[in-house]
Formats: structure tokens, sequence, C-alpha cells
């Protein structure tokens, strides 16, 4: 996080805010809500109170402008600069402007309000723009659902090293943003994807290209905004050009979610742990606790003598978080431990880092 | 791959990002024709310092990368203030 220059900050905590205007590309009773969802996103993590006010010199005042609006600071149209916002001051200090040729939305259509109203208020309370490509205060768009949002943790850290913590006992905490090589790091869910590498964390995805030498960060949500974060198992069929992510409790678009019993799991298995398809046998195995499953692509139904443990199979790899197939090995991830198992031989040949794929 | 900008108009390109650079990294261009002072380039030192803040190779130049950041869309505070 970074303080804005001189460390401006509001002398009281209890600030107030205006709303001049009204995009017309939302109804306003959105527009309100978007607003105070993002003042919340502040006043739930620093000791921070705003009330809303028809006054004037409210602290904060938030108007949707055209172009050219007197502040030196010219909007140029759709895309480009969505919005800025002014350092904690008198007069035009907190202010938020919004360019009103944006495509506003309450969801990830254009743009979303609610996300970028969050980060500009940022500015108003005294932050400038971090270089962690997680955080809120990072300088360019990246749509989340508004219902998954979770302040990062360097925009906490930022408020609170302004405004002090709130008086709780258990302090909020946000999402960090993984570094591919943090030792520590852990997956979710890893597939391949027409000869790339994802690996799922959290609201994150890593994409590693077999002949880009550095790995992509972005959020799933840039290239799939209605999938959930979180994703819990993933696997490509490679003969279907199709790649199937399981997350408990899915909320997705029409036709989804499936549920996982239609596999032909017992009612009792809740979640699966991890999934990975042999393109040469057609077989798809699922790892769910201790146990996996191996499901007959062609059949379309689980093959008999399932489940059975993993240890008998595949030795002593543990709990699968990921699992990916590629170049005719298996590779099994358990915590920051990746396994390289040889189907042929049904033995695992090497042992090495989580993170041995992104060339640190 | 996304073709790479060779095949978009140079102008367009340098355009690009001497508006950006001046929008967000305090890039200062008056046009005036001056003769180069010590060699310093600045709208290469202030692409360096967009590279540098966005984690990207800091080459200098307007590579494919850099130009992808350049035209997403943002905050039009600045990213460096005085």
């Amino acid at each position: 996080y970074v303080f804005t220059p001189g460390n401006p900050k509001w002398k009281r905590n209890n600030l107030t805010y205006r709303i001049v205007n009204y995009t017309r590309k939302m109804r306003q009773t959105d527009v309100d809500e978007a607003i105070q969802k993002a003042l919340n996103v502040w006043s739930s993590v620093a000791p921070l109170t705003f009330q809303k006010t028809e006054d004037k010199d409210a602290d904060i005042v938030i108007s949707f402008a055209y172009r050219d609006h007197q502040d030196n600071s010219p909007f140029d149209g759709p895309n480009g600069q969505l919005a800025h916002a002014f350092q904690p001051g008198e007069g035009i200090g907190g202010d938020v402007h919004l360019d009103e040729e944006e495509a506003w939305s309450k969801d990830g259509r254009g743009y979303n309000l609610f996300i970028v109203l969050a980060h500009e208020l940022g500015h108003s309370l005294g932050l400038s723009h971090s270089d962690d490509p997680g955080a809120l205060m990072y300088p360019t768009y990246a749509y989340t659902d508004p219902n998954e949002f979770i302040l990062p943790q360097d925009d906490i850290d930022g408020i609170q090293a302004i405004y002090g913590q709130i008086n709780a006992a258990v302090q909020p905490t946000g999402p960090k943003t993984p570094q591919a090589c943090d030792p520590n790091l852990t997956f979710d869910a890893i597939t391949t994807l027409r000869g790339e590498l994802i690996f799922f964390k959290g609201r994150y995805m890593l994409r590693k290209h077999p002949e880009r030498a550095e790995t992509e960060l972005n959020f799933i949500s840039l290239f799939w905004p209605k999938l959930p974060s979180g994703i819990q198992a993933a696997y490509e069929n490679i003969e279907k050009d199709e790649v199937l992510l399981f997350k408990e409790d899915m909320t997705v678009p029409h036709g989804y979610p499936k549920p996982i019993h239609r596999l032909g799991f017992p009612k009792t298995v809740k979640r699966v742990n991890a999934a990975y398809s042999d393109e040469t046998t057609g077989k798809t195995y699922f790892f769910v606790a201790d146990r996996y499953w191996r499901y007959d692509e062609n059949k379309k139904s689980m093959d008999q003598g399932y489940p059975r443990k993993i240890v008998h199979d595949f030795g002593k790899i543990g709990r699968v978080d990921a699992a990916f197939q590629t170049d005719g090995y298996v590779y099994f991830f358990h915590g920051t431990t990746q396994f390289q198992f040889d189907p042929r031989s049904k033995r695992i040949v090497s042992q090495r880092k989580s993170i041995s794929w992104f060339n640190c | 791959f996304p073709l790479g900008p060779e095949e978009k108009d140079e102008g367009q390109t340098i355009n690009l990002v001497e508006t950006y650079l001046q929008n967000f990294y305090n890039l200062q261009i008056d046009h005036q024709p001056r003769v180069r002072h010590g060699g310093k380039n600045h709208l290469v030192e202030k692409l360096k310092e967009m590279q540098e803040f966005f984690g990207l190779e800091v080459t200098g130049k307007p590579d494919l990368e850099t130009l992808e950041i350049m035209n997403k869309p943002r905050c039009g505070v600045p990213d460096v203030q005085q």
C-alpha cells in the first residue's frame, strides 16, 4: 500500500458524503446500494463512519461527470480513465468523480460501479495506488463479484496505518495476493487447458504457457466473470475440449451447477478435492479425502470396484489438493509438495516443490 | 498470442505511451526542440518507472506487455504523485 504524498488524512473519523447526481446507466437504488457498499468496505476495517447529507460542503462529494468538468482532469470518454478522486482536504478534497460515459453496472457487465467507487474512496481517505496486483488500490480495473468481495489485506493494512484499527477483539483480515515463487504456495486445483497450465488459488489463477518464461497472475474473473473463487477441483477432457470445474455449492450460469452425484458418486460425497483425466485411456480420476474414484468418459459412468484407497494405487502422497497429467506423468499436489507419478510403472518417480513450474 | 503492436501504427503507439506517462507518471513534455542533456531520455526513464510499478520486465521499451497494461481501463489518479 502507498500513502498519498504528504500523508493527508481526515482529522475527524465521522465523515459526511453527498451524492450530487446519478448515472443514467443504472437504477438510482442500485447506485445508492453501490455507494453504501463501497463506504462499508472501509468503515468495516477502520474506525470511520459516513453520514449521508445534502449539505453543500460534505467531506466527500460523489458525482458523475463528462469530459472537462473544471477540475483540470478531463475525462476521456468510454474506457480509459473510469474515475478519479481527490485526497482528504477542504473543498474538492475527498471528492469522487465518475466518468458518465462509462457503462456502469451492478454486475460483471461494463464496469462495476461498486468496485470503482470503493477504489476511489481509498483515495478520498488518503491512500495512493498500490503495486500489489491483488489490492483494491491497484490502478487498473479488475472485476470481482460484489457478493464475493473481501477487502484485500494490503488495503486493510494501508487504511489502518492511517486511521488505526477498529474497536474489535478480532481484527478483520483479507486475502493476500499469491506470489508465484512463494515456497509456501499451495493450490486449490490445477488443470491443463489447451497446452497451458492453470493453477487456481482463491480468486486468482496462475497461468503458465510452456513457451513463456514468466507466469501470469490474474483474477479468475478476468477470463470467466461468472465463475466463483475457491475452485476445488478441475480437469480437462481433451477429447471434448472441455474443462470441468468443481466446487461445493456453486452458483453458476444456466444449466449449472450439475450435482456431482450424476457422475455416480454416492450421496455421502460432498466435494471433490482434485481430478485429472487420462487422455489415452479416457478414464478420469477423482480424489476425495483418502479415496479415489475412476470414471469412464466413454461409458459416462463410474467404473466398478471404486472407491479405492489412494495409498494403495498411488503410494504415500497423502490427501490430494490438486492433480493434472501432462507428458505421460501425473502430478499430485499435497500442500507445498508435488509428486511426479508414472502411471505405467505405477510408481512415484520424483518429489519436488509445488512451485517448480514457475521458473523461480 | 495476440498480434504484436508492430502491426499497428507506430505513431499511435508513441501517442499512447506519451499520454499515459503524462497522465500517470508525471512525464513533462513541452514539445520544444531541445538539445539532449547528458543523454537522459525522460520518456524512457518514466517508462521504466511504470514498468517497475506494474511488475513488468523493465525494458524502457513499449513492448507488448507494457502496451497491454496501458490499454487497460483504470483509475485517473496518477500512480506517482508530486
